[in-house]
């Protein structure tokens, strides 16, 4: 019924194209067309004005759809001229109110956002396997190079800017539009919105885009664990890791600090994938060069140091299991829940879906309870040395190893005494019987996941990495089982054996592994179970 | 999500991947912008001259070519509507299939309600750039814009 | 095993950041903007 409104409004989105199409216009005859149609009440409420935005978005994408066949440049004019108005007309608006105009006119554009999303939504939807993104990619992108060019300069406002958009791609996530998934990666990597939000003072924009990049890893789940790639998913994929990439080369910090999100909702079997994300290690930082020989680790003082960890690693933990495990690390009496590991760990199946990677297990609980017992354990082992060198006559600060706290030392020397019984400080504790445990309870693949969440740990020098790495080695050498010591082998050895980059704390542990003669490493069956393997593993120690 | 969804996620991944970004589809042409233009002589207009290309008295005066070229090339654009009426009144008429335009060559050999029948002369805007004759045509009014 | 990512077309060892010209996932190289057209009048016309 309202066709012939939309009739005149088209009318005037047809006559402000050619107000933009003059070479001759600029801000002046832009202002004053837009004073011609407040005069003529297209802007005056809600109603007319969401109609009008909604027939110039539509009125943009035809045009584009009508003439991409002989002319891009010229396809585009209309998209173009869209995003010359709402630029223009965001500079215009001001609060009513007269107080907070730049708050106004971020609430204005968030609704111009939300009618572009609804115009796409509906095309999305009715136009399925026609449905064209590329006007929609241009408008966006054109909004995010203008709005950079007007606001970057007041930082308040264009962070403001950035989160309108940060949630507008929010909702155009390749979950619910997977028809824009190629134009909405190319807008949340471009160079207007990626850099701005992560260079946003005091990384106030991280949690926004992080949250934008488990979308994305999320969306490629199902088309990833299938194992043959389709082209659609090929070319995805090496958007994807470009992406990584740049963040790898310009934002390690960002990486490193939300790495557990990510690890999340990467499918295991993306290995250098994952490999990308763990090697990011902050700029400020020199790592030392793992093949350096008699490299001694524990004399880094960064392994003192926690990492960051922005993601909220304990939200996967059921409030039953997290209190459970709180109660066995603080008393350390026997527990029902190290009896149920494996039903505990197990995915429900009603949550079973595409996106949880085809998994019988909660991968991401099993990585939450590795990181969460993690850092119970590291906090125990300083509480003890604390109390120690209290004890302790000052002078044995150092203790004969020369290192100030002697764990790692003591702990490498201690894992050769004879009797196998370890005095290492990370044995007979808590946390390592919970480990223990979960090697025993758990199934090859739960046991498969359960080492991965440690070797996710491995990173750059840090208290994690050295606690997780030496967790791996004692659960190597205290492993009763030769299919574990396989296992942890492979856990290590597939991550080492795909392309670069690999992390350093992953290198390290490894070299420890087949250097130290306490884990006999090179006795063990496996490592010469087939030709190919040895050879494997010749090549791999001669790299090493 | 359902096995559907995945389905319905595959389709339009494929729908998306059709219409892969290209430069063209965010970079907007640069254009030569002058960084010290000379300065021409206060006698030369300093602007194109108003309106000169906004009325259809000067669309009159161009050749067919130059109406083709405006049509195919300006396109989105007020000049655009100048020479379509420009070659409407020369009695061309706009084929919305084929994206082009056709003028009687002689009367139609059959005119019905729907179409007409005859040898017409189009415009081939993407091969030679030329007139061609097109012998038998069936015009049918549906594509007629 | 992963793929090289140096064939990735990004320039990995740059000093520079690589954010300023990354024009997008899907193809390589600095967008047309960062590669200002320059023009020079000949020498003859000085």
């Amino acid at each position: 019924d309202n066709s012939v409104l939309r009739e005149q409004l088209a009318f005037i989105f047809a006559e402000w194209i050619r107000v933009y199409q003059l070479p001759t216009s600029n801000d002046k005859d832009y202002g004053a067309f837009i004073n011609s149609i407040q005069q003529q009440g297209v802007l005056k409420g809600e109603e007319i004005s969401s109609l009008f935005f909604r027939v110039c978005t539509e009125m943009s994408v035809e045009s584009y759809i009508k003439y991409k066949v002989t002319n891009t440049a010229a396809a585009y004019q209309g998209v173009d001229a869209f995003v010359k108005l709402i630029v223009t007309l965001v500079k215009h608006y001001s609060d009513p109110q007269g107080v907070n105009h730049s708050g106004a006119k971020v609430t204005y554009l968030t609704t111009l956002l939300s009618i572009i999303v609804l115009v796409l939504a509906q095309a999305h939807e009715q136009r399925r396997g026609q449905f064209n993104q590329k006007p929609f990619l241009r408008l966006f992108s054109g909004l995010l190079t203008e709005m950079m060019t007007s606001y970057e300069s007041s930082p308040a406002m264009y962070f403001q800017i950035l989160t309108a958009f940060s949630n507008t791609f929010h909702t155009l996530q390749p979950l619910v539009f997977p028809g824009f998934t190629y134009g909405w990666l190319s807008l949340i990597s471009h160079r207007a919105f990626m850099p701005k939000l992560l260079l946003a003072e005091n990384g106030k924009g991280w949690a926004s885009f992080q949250k934008l990049l488990v979308c994305l890893l999320r969306f490629l789940i199902p088309f990833l664990v299938g194992g043959e790639m389709r082209d659609t998913t090929r070319e995805l994929y090496k958007g994807t890791l470009r992406v990584l990439l740049v963040l790898l080369h310009d934002f390690p910090e960002f990486l490193c600090d939300y790495h557990f999100s990510f690890c999340d909702v990467i499918p295991h079997s993306c290995i250098q994938l994952r490999n990308l994300i763990l090697s990011a290690f902050p700029r400020n930082m020199r790592l030392p060069d793992p093949f350096t020989p008699n490299l001694k680790v524990d004399l880094l003082t960064e392994i003192h140091q926690p990492p960051r960890v922005l993601s909220d690693y304990t939200s996967s933990l059921t409030v039953t299991l997290k209190r459970d495990v709180d109660t066995y690390l603080r008393t350390r009496e026997q527990a029902p829940f190290l009896e149920n590991l494996r039903e505990i760990l197990a995915m429900d199946p009603s949550n079973q879906d595409l996106y949880s990677g085809g998994s019988k297990y909660n991968v991401p609980m099993i990585n939450s309870l590795v990181l969460y017992v993690g850092v119970n354990g590291i906090a125990q082992l300083h509480a003890t040395s604390r109390t120690n060198s209290d004890a302790a006559a000052p002078a044995s600060a150092a203790t004969e190893n020369g290192t100030e706290n002697g764990t790692a030392q003591e702990d490498s020397n201690a894992v050769s005494s004879p009797q196998g019984t370890s005095s290492s400080p990370i044995a007979q504790t808590a946390p390592m019987d919970i480990f223990q445990r979960l090697l025993m309870e758990l199934d090859s693949e739960g046991r498969y996941l359960f080492l991965s969440a440690i070797a996710n740990q491995l990173r750059y020098p840090n208290s994690h990495t050295h606690y997780f790495s030496r967790v791996l080695l004692y659960l190597f050498f205290e492993a009763s089982q030769e299919t574990i010591k396989e296992q942890i082998t492979r856990v290590l050895l597939e991550r080492l054996i795909v392309n670069r980059p690999h992390p350093w704390g992953l290198l390290i542990t490894f070299i420890e592994l087949i250097k130290n003669p306490r884990y006999a490493f090179w006795d063990h069956a496996f490592t010469r179970i087939d030709p190919d393997i040895e050879k494997l593993f010749d090549s791999v120690s001669r790299s090493v | 999500l359902s096995k559907d969804v995945g389905f319905f996620a595959i389709q339009m991944l494929e729908t998306s991947f059709q219409f892969l970004p290209e430069v063209a589809d965010t970079e907007r042409p640069k254009y030569y912008t002058p960084k010290n233009p000379y300065p021409t002589p206060s006698y030369y207009p300093q602007l194109p001259p108003p309106a000169l290309f906004e009325t259809s008295a000067t669309f009159e005066k161009f050749d067919i070519d130059t109406l083709f070229f405006i049509f195919y090339y300006q396109q989105g654009t007020y000049q655009q509507y100048l020479a379509a009426r420009e070659l409407k009144k020369q009695s061309w008429r706009f084929h919305k299939k084929y994206l082009t335009w056709f003028q009687r060559h002689e009367e139609p050999k059959a005119i019905t309600d729907d179409y007409e029948q005859g040898t017409y002369i189009y415009f081939d805007y993407e091969g030679a750039w030329c007139q061609r004759k097109k012998t038998d045509f069936r015009f049918e009014y549906k594509f007629l814009e | 095993l992963g793929r090289d990512l140096t064939t990735l077309g990004l320039s990995l060892n740059s000093a520079e950041p690589l954010h300023g010209t990354f024009a997008s996932p899907w193809f390589e190289g600095p967008t047309s903007s960062d590669v200002e057209a320059e023009f020079h009048v000949p020498a003859c016309y000085n």
